[in-house]
């Protein structure tokens, strides 16, 4: 599944 | 971090603070679209719902509540403090035709059916069509405020700058992520047709006038 990318942008 | 997302999110900051400086200096919101600031407050509050959860950094954090906060209290001076001086007949775009399908399709196509995960597929595909209240009612009025150019001139490029630290991103750290790429090429697209004008224009000190 969806791999977790942390959502580092704004 | 790269110098393509700074400069973005300083070209982002920038073009609130005009508008914000625009309405609190000159006390009016003439040629102003509320209805897109209420959208662009609905982007932040549905995206920044981490804020308090998932701490990235110190820069990541204190934007997040400057680009809230910011963009709340233009929408306060808009409806509230300079209410008298909104023009209600020309910012007639009807968001329910953009907040209702932007929310049918984050709930069809996003990354991962969680509520977080939604909201904020939700807030990308919502800001990719955020502006054109703005532009709907520039088109109507047939020109716009050399301020309020500068505005959207600076706002568009956050967008165009963004697209740029995707390609580096993707060249240097093998992150992509389509659904941000693709809303970011609409959202730059709708720019266009106003940055050719603000380039043959308002760069050459002339008003921002659409032709008639």
């Amino acid at each position: 599944d969806y791999e977790e990318v942390t959502k580092d942008e704004l | 971090m790269n110098i393509f997302r700074l400069v973005g999110d300083l070209s982002h900051l920038l073009a609130i603070f005009v508008l914000l400086l625009k309405i609190w200096k000159s006390r009016s919101c003439a040629g102003v679209s509320g209805k897109s600031q209420i959208l662009f407050a609905l982007v932040f509050i549905t995206r920044y719902l981490d804020l308090f959860t998932n701490f990235i950094s110190v820069y990541n954090s204190l934007m997040k509540v400057i680009f809230i906060a910011s963009t709340v209290a233009t929408v306060y001076l808009m409806y509230i403090k300079f209410k008298a001086t909104y023009d209600s007949n020309h910012d007639t775009f009807r968001i329910e035709f953009l907040v209702v399908p932007v929310g049918g399709l984050a709930f069809l196509v996003n990354h991962d059916f969680t509520p977080l995960e939604i909201l904020w597929t939700f807030s990308i595909y919502l800001e990719s069509v955020a502006i054109l209240p703005q532009l709907f009612m520039i088109s109507k009025t047939g020109e716009a405020e050399t301020i309020t150019s500068h505005y959207l001139f600076a706002l568009g490029s956050y967008r165009a700058l963004y697209l740029l630290n995707w390609i580096y991103r993707y060249y240097f750290e093998g992150y992509f992520d389509l659904i941000a790429v693709v809303a970011g090429c609409v959202q730059t697209i709708l720019y266009c047709d106003f940055f050719y004008l603000y380039i043959t224009k308002v760069m050459w000190g002339k008003k921002l006038s659409l032709p008639a």
